[in-house]
């Protein structure tokens, strides 16, 4: 999984 | 529906603080947690870019967590009674650090950081949780900043389960570390629902 498409949270 | 739940307790806490100039029964050692958490994970609000919505968020919760912090060391200091805010914060640093150490995306300074600020933000509440139980009963607008806090993580989850499923994303240590945070608030949950949304004072039983 794309680690960043999760941090796109906050 | 998180993020809103988040953005409402800041400003119920902040209306709290305005219209009854005080700060009684807010934890100043919870308020300083949420700026090193803020601080620590929004770093990469310098290289990361996502959205402008993700931004407007990020500097809000900076700025509004330093602001609160602020009221309470100075505007509105004597207010404040340290005497009763008395939880011992060292207890959550060191094992969050160290949580942050074992578990992490990538073994890198800002990742360790991001996951420790993620531990952090999952017991910040709980110098604030030990000096309501301590006085034993809260204001009720104190109360609806507290619900409104703790619905946000507990909104977050449907929405992993929705990205697991849709997006195949999971982010363990934000699900793990969300759960606990979620799980701290059950007692306090259990008391607004049954006292404060009935229209009684919280008040825990003795």
């Amino acid at each position: 999984a794309d680690k960043n498409l999760v941090k796109d949270e906050l | 529906a998180g993020d809103i739940s988040h953005l409402a307790s800041i400003v119920i806490l902040l209306h709290k603080i305005y219209t009854s100039h005080s700060c009684r029964g807010i934890s100043f050692k919870t308020q300083a947690l949420y700026v090193l958490v803020f601080l620590t994970r929004y770093l990469d609000l310098f290289w990361h870019w996502v959205s402008l919505y993700n931004t407007a968020m990020k500097v809000f919760f900076i700025a509004s967590s330093v602001y609160v912090l602020y009221l309470m060391k100075y505007k509105y200091r004597p207010t404040h009674d340290p005497s009763i805010d008395t939880f011992k914060v060292e207890y959550l640093l060191g094992p969050c650090l160290i949580l942050g150490l074992i578990f992490n995306y990538e073994f890198k300074f800002t990742e360790i950081l991001w996951s420790f600020s993620i531990w952090l933000e999952a017991v910040a509440i709980l110098p604030q949780l030990f000096m309501l139980q301590r006085t034993g009963e809260a204001e009720a607008i104190t109360t609806h900043y507290l619900a409104a806090l703790g619905a946000y993580r507990a909104l977050y989850i449907p929405n992993w389960i929705w990205r697991y499923f849709g997006d195949n994303v999971v982010d363990p240590i934000a699900v793990v570390a969300g759960l606990v945070q979620t799980g701290l608030y059950l007692d306090f949950f259990y008391v607004y629902f049954t006292k404060v949304l009935q229209g009684q004072k919280f008040e825990l039983p003795a």
